[in-house]
């Protein structure tokens, strides 16, 4: 049950102008259901490359012409998505590439390839058609040739010879489990071809591609958005839900571009985390990775060897919140290990203040987190509450660590940082400041309407006890 | 929550990932704010796409229909001040206030809790088979000064820091359950006071619990959500 748009790969939110044609080639089709019947109609015809998808109207626009052709250029849009047909904009070949389109002109020994329209210097009986696609003098594979496409060439002595495009497959390699492959296989290593993972049919799936951005699950292609061990799909096999990929090891298990491992903390998600905690947050002993007792899992050591599933340490093969194991006991599966300290990202504190900070009047202007202070006079990236002119008392000069309100937690600025509008600075408490104590006897505490929760419910719940 | 019971808990969200698993607690402080550990997410500013807040219901799986179920996006976080390992989530939308979702007070600046105070955390976490990992669960714990939780802690248990007094059976927060609320009952309403830490054991008898002292934090709360 594969769907026409496989033959498609999506650009989101992009339109192919043309510089002869602002308008667009031709009117746009309103009467179709989806994107779906939009490339039905393309895929019919052999004239049409790519097409334009209205998300808001559901309308239609059939291009002849994809972003390798002459006079177009991509352009970011907000009510069209750009579907482009496989064969053209692929810069890999599946099989034997007699669907490829793309505008490789060059053989594999360097030499450049002779139109095809062209009788010399080496005559031939191709005629170009839109049927054959013997477009300019682009590498092409008319006959079936198993070596791929070729073309002739315009060097007298040699008549024609293969362009060497690598097949999809040996076109990108996969690190460990293949987490970060990109390539463009869409076939399953048992041939059936990949389902589109923006659609949920035939197989309805949790993976929808906005939701996991940083998986990069585009059009049909394999990925492997779960830990899996190797790059897989849903296929469009109604029979069968998803398979493995067949995709080369690029070596050697370490990934090059590793992050530092840590053992004592750690950082983000902890997926360098390799440390020797062995218990959960609850203290209850985590089972070995090697072991399918208590608990039966997929994650075994052998399979996963970049991810050090040594012994029963805490790890997080599968990028989940933190380091996390399976559990000793049965009636608890797994569990983070939330106990071990995170890595703090705090920069070195580079001065010191006394009591809160109001009297602070040094020239520190980074955060904790080493972001540059924003100017108090400034009005963006934040717009300031308080200013040199507003907060006289508060020697708001440059963009200074200051404590303009008296905050508790001690001296503060506004941020460069567009998406934090304050934060505290790289300052720590002096070591011969001693906070005054806040543990003196209760005062009298009022309170608006919060805090209150229905008794009515509360009673039913009781009785529920 | 080990040693809790089935309850009822308003203010006490449940945080879940892209995948739609709970993974922490929080507390309902303002209709798009909620306050959470910042232990539970990887930094102050990772990507929030697929992260949600869920209200309004009491279980660990909701089905989507289940009507009162409220499912926000999260739009913003706000690292808390230094040491206190507080979070603000500032969701994309408000919540709508009724009979399941409501919000808990924030007490006084520097406000300490007088010890005896009745007190119960709440959350989704780990029971440890204690009780029912399907539902929300509560549990009751009352207030014990720093310095007599102190004589267990010898001297640890900062001013930032609050303490429970120390039970015979196993009860307390666990695994799951932290960013979550320790709300005490005060002048007729519900104050949230603390807030629910990681610990290295759960729920450990004839030890005092220890969670964040809101009160020492609530200016910088109410400044956050100011700024």
């Amino acid at each position: 049950q594969r769907s026409p748009l496989n033959d498609f790969q999506v650009l989101r939110g992009t339109e192919l102008q043309h510089l002869l044609h602002t308008a667009g080639p031709g009117p746009w089709q309103e009467d179709v259901a989806d994107a779906e019947e939009c490339a039905r109609r393309c895929g019919l015809l052999l004239d049409c490359r790519a097409f334009h998808y209205n998300v808001s109207s559901h309308g239609c626009q059939l291009l002849p012409w994809t972003q390798d052709s002459p006079q177009t250029w991509l352009q970011r849009s907000g009510r069209c998505d750009l579907f482009q047909k496989k064969g053209y904009v692929r810069t890999c070949i599946m099989d034997n590439g007699v669907e490829y389109r793309g505008t490789v002109a060059i053989t594999m020994g360097g030499l450049t390839c002779q139109h095809w329209s062209h009788r010399v210097p080496n005559d031939h009986k191709y005629t170009p058609t839109l049927h054959n696609g013997l477009e300019e003098n682009f590498c092409r594979n008319p006959d079936g040739d198993p070596r791929g496409p070729w073309c002739y060439t315009t060097h007298p002595a040699v008549r024609f010879q293969s362009c060497g495009i690598k097949s999809c497959r040996e076109a990108a390699c996969i690190w460990c489990n293949g987490e970060d492959y990109r390539g463009s296989v869409d076939r399953t290593e048992s041939g059936r071809e990949c389902q589109r993972w923006d659609l949920q049919h035939p197989h309805p799936h949790p993976f929808e591609p906005g939701k996991f951005l940083d998986k990069d699950l585009d059009d049909n292609y394999c990925r492997n958005p779960d830990s899996s061990e190797r790059p897989w799909c849903y296929t469009t096999d109604p029979q069968v839900e998803r398979e493995f990929c067949d995709l080369p090891s690029c070596g050697p298990e370490a990934q090059p571009h590793q992050e530092a491992t840590t053992l004592n903390c750690f950082r983000g998600k902890g997926e360098s985390y390799r440390g020797t905690a062995n218990t959960t947050a609850a203290g209850v002993p985590c089972q070995r990775w090697d072991s399918q007792n208590p608990h039966k899992h997929r994650f075994a050591p052998e399979k996963y060897p970049c991810k050090d599933l040594r012994e029963n340490f805490c790890r997080n093969p599968d990028g989940s919140e933190a380091p996390w194991c399976f559990t000793t006991r049965p009636g608890m599966r797994v569990a983070f290990c939330y106990q071990i300290r995170r890595c703090t990202d705090n920069v070195r504190p580079e001065d010191c203040y006394y009591g809160t900070g109001e009297q602070y009047r040094g020239s520190v202007s980074k955060t904790r987190k080493g972001v540059s202070c924003q100017r108090w006079s400034a009005e963006t990236p934040h717009k300031s509450q308080f200013t040199p002119t507003s907060a006289p008392h508060a020697h708001l000069e440059e963009n200074f660590c200051r404590n303009p309100d008296g905050d508790s937690h001690g001296p503060w600025c506004y941020t460069t940082d567009p998406r934090t509008p304050f934060d505290y600075c790289a300052l720590r408490r002096c070591d011969d400041d001693q906070p005054p104590s806040i543990l003196e006897p209760p005062d009298q505490v009022l309170f608006e309407k919060c805090g209150k929760r229905d008794p009515r419910l509360d009673q039913r719940v009781s009785k529920l006890r | 929550v080990v040693g809790g019971q089935p309850g009822n808990s308003p203010w006490t969200v449940s945080l879940r990932n892209r995948q739609g698993q709970h993974f922490c607690g929080g507390s309902l402080v303002k209709e798009q704010w909620v306050l959470t550990a910042q232990q539970c997410f990887p930094s102050c500013h990772v990507p929030l796409l697929g992260y949600e807040v869920w209200l309004g219901t009491m279980f660990q799986s909701p089905k989507p229909t289940e009507p009162g179920l409220q499912r926000v996006p999260i739009a913003k976080m706000v690292c808390g001040p230094p040491d206190s390992q507080f979070l603000l989530l500032k969701l994309e939308r408000p919540v709508t206030l009724n009979q399941r979702v409501a919000l808990i007070c924030l007490p006084p600046e520097r406000y300490v809790v007088p010890p005896g105070t009745k007190c119960e955390i709440a959350g989704w976490g780990e029971t440890k088979g204690t009780g029912n990992n399907s539902v929300l669960n509560v549990a009751s714990l009352n207030v014990i000064s720093n310095q007599d939780c102190n004589v267990k802690y010898r001297g640890r248990v900062q001013e930032r820091e609050m303490c429970t007094k120390d039970l015979l059976a196993p009860v307390g927060a666990c695994e799951g359950d932290y960013g979550g609320p320790l709300a005490c009952f005060t002048h007729d309403c519900w104050v949230l006071e603390g807030m629910i830490i990681p610990a290295r054991v759960c729920a450990r008898p004839r030890w005092p619990a220890v969670f964040m002292r809101v009160s020492v934090f609530v200016d910088w709360i109410h400044k956050a959500i100011r700024l």
